[in-house]
C-alpha cells in the first residue's frame, strides 16, 4: 500500500491552497495543535458542502473534488 | 442555493454589461453568442433585461485574463481555476473574468464559454455557490445541454428578483436525486471493480467499500460522451468490462475509461430489432450468462459463446415469482439476485427461486 493521501507533502500544499482560497484557512504562522485544527475544521466545512463523507482528513475523495476544473468565486459567502 | 452575505443584489432590473476584450480561442461573434445566451438563461426566469454597451463603464465588465489580471485575484494556467465574478455593486462589483489560459470552445471539447458564462454572471447577479450538484451554480464545471439552470438556480434567482412578468416556458434541469427519498427508485446498477455504481437521472453514485458516505456525481462529468440516461448497466468482471445501455446503444468501460469501438448497437448482441431499450441487465458468474431484462419479459446472454440462449424471451413474472413483471435494475451478489423497481427492491435466492425479502430501494444506501 502507498502512503496516505494526507502524508504526501504535495497534497497538503494543495489542500492549503485550496482551503486558503475557498475556505478562508487564515495564512500565517500559528501554533502546530491551533494550526491543525483550523485545517481540519476547513475540510469539514468542504465535505460537507461537497457531501462527501465528513471525517477532517484529507483522503482521496476530498483530494479528488480539489482538483476538479472549477469557479475561483468562495464557496463560503463570509 | 446560496447568495452572497446581505443578499446584494441589484437595485434595478435594466442592466448594462460590456465585453472589454475577446479570447482568441473563439470568433468574435461566438463570444458575443455565448455571452447574450448566458444572460439570456437568467433574463428568461427574471425580470432582468441586459443592454449591451460598447464603450464606457457598464454593470458588468466582462474579460479575459491570465494570471495576475488586475484585480489581486490571480488566475493559474490551464484548468483549475477557469473564472470568476464578483457579487453586484459599484465598481469592480459584477465584473465577470475568464481565465484567458484555459481553451475556451463552444461544444463539449475543453470548456464551454457558454456553461461557464452562465455560472460566472449568475454570481454578477448575486447568486453564491450551490451545494446541489446538479445546479448551474455549483462551483465544479460540468458540460450539459440544453437549458442549464436546475430548479434550485431558479429559486435562488427568484428570491432576489421574482420571476419573469412574460412567463417565459423553461425547462430546468431537475435538482439532484436525494438518496434517503423514501420513493427514490434507480434507473441501473452494476458492480465496478469492487465498488457499486448507481446511475439515477444525469447521475450516478458511487459505493466504495472502504468509504463511509456514497459519493454523487454528474454522469457527465466522469464520461462526457455517455448519454444523460442510462438504462441498464452490468460488469462481467471476467472481461474486466461494464457494460451501459441507453436505448438502442451500448458502451462498455474498462475501470473508468470508455473502450473504443463503442457505441455498439444492443441487436448485435442477438435482441430482435423490435427491442428498443433495456430495463436492466445483471450478469450471473456462477453460469456465465447475463440476463436482460426488457418490459415484462427477459433474455439470456451466453458471454462464452456471444449469443443469446434459444428459448428466450421468457416471461418475468413466471420465473421470478413474487417480483411483479417489471424491473428497473439488477445486481447478483453471493447467490441472490436484487432486483430494483420502483422505490422497492427484492432480494431473490436464484437457488431456491423465491424472494427472501422486500426492502426500500435505498437501503442499499443505509437510508
Amino acid at each position: 500500500a502507498g502512503p496516505l493521501p494526507h502524508d504526501n507533502p504535495d497534497n497538503v500544499r494543495l489542500a492549503e491552497r485550496y482551503l486558503h482560497r475557498f475556505y478562508g484557512l487564515p495564512a500565517g504562522l500559528r501554533g502546530r495543535k491551533a494550526s491543525l485544527d483550523a485545517f481540519q475544521d476547513k475540510i469539514k466545512e468542504m465535505q460537507e458542502f461537497f457531501k462527501l463523507e465528513v471525517t477532517g482528513n484529507l483522503d482521496e475523495n476530498t483530494l479528488d473534488v480539489m482538483q476538479q476544473p472549477r469557479c475561483g468565486v468562495p464557496d463560503v459567502g463570509e | 442555493y446560496n447568495h452572497f452575505p446581505r443578499k446584494l443584489k441589484w437595485q434595478n432590473t435594466n442592466i448594462t454589461f460590456r465585453i472589454v476584450n475577446y479570447t482568441p480561442d473563439l470568433k468574435k461573434s461566438d463570444v458575443d453568442r455565448a455571452i447574450r445566451n448566458a444572460l439570456n438563461v437568467w433574463a428568461d426566469v427574471t425580470p432582468l433585461t441586459f443592454k449591451k454597451l460598447n464603450e464606457g463603464i457598464a454593470d458588468i465588465m466582462i474579460s479575459f485574463g491570465s494570471k495576475e489580471h488586475g484585480d489581486y485575484n490571480p488566475f493559474d494556467g490551464p484548468n483549475g481555476l477557469l473564472a470568476h465574478a464578483y457579487p453586484p455593486g459599484p465598481g469592480i462589483g459584477g465584473d465577470t473574468h475568464f481565465d484567458e489560459d484555459e481553451h475556451w470552445t463552444k461544444d463539449s471539447s475543453t470548456y464551454n464559454l457558454f456553461i461557464v458564462a452562465a455560472h460566472e454572471l449568475g454570481h454578477a447577479l448575486g447568486m453564491s455557490h450551490s451545494s446541489d450538484p446538479g445546479a448551474l451554480m455549483y462551483p465544479v464545471y460540468s458540460y450539459g445541454e440544453g437549458f442549464p439552470l436546475a430548479e434550485d438556480d431558479i429559486e435562488g434567482i427568484q428570491e432576489l428578483y421574482g420571476p419573469n412578468p412574460n412567463h417565459r416556458k423553461v425547462k430546468p434541469k431537475p435538482d439532484a436525486p436525494q438518496k434517503c427519498d423514501p420513493m427514490l427508485s434507480f434507473d441501473a446498477v452494476t458492480e465496478l471493480r469492487g465498488e457499486t455504481i448507481i446511475f439515477k437521472d444525469r447521475f450516478y453514485w458511487r459505493i466504495h467499500p472502504q468509504f463511509v458516505e456514497p459519493e454523487q456525481t454528474l454522469i457527465k462529468n466522469t464520461w462526457p460522451s455517455l448519454p444523460n440516461k442510462v438504462d441498464a448497466a452490468y460488469e462481467n468482471p471476467e472481461k474486466d468490462q461494464v457494460f451501459i445501455f441507453s436505448g438502442i446503444r451500448m458502451w462498455a468501460l474498462n475501470g473508468y475509461t470508455l473502450v473504443d469501438g463503442y457505441p455498439k448497437y444492443i441487436h448485435k448482441l442477438g435482441l430482435p430489432k423490435s427491442v428498443r431499450k433495456i430495463d436492466a441487465a445483471v450478469h450471473i458468474r456462477e453460469t456465465g450468462k447475463t440476463l436482460l431484462f426488457t418490459d415484462e419479459e427477459y433474455w439470456s446472454y451466453d458471454e462464452a459463446s456471444g449469443s443469446m440462449d434459444t428459448g428466450y424471451p421468457r416471461s418475468i413474472e413466471t420465473d421470478f415469482p413474487g417480483m411483479g413483471d417489471e424491473v428497473d435494475a439488477a445486481a447478483f451478489h453471493y447467490g441472490y439476485l436484487y432486483f430494483f423497481h420502483e422505490h422497492v427492491q427484492y432480494e431473490y435466492s436464484y437457488n431456491s427461486r423465491k424472494v427472501i425479502r422486500v426492502l426500500r430501494a435505498n437501503s442499499i444506501f443505509n437510508c
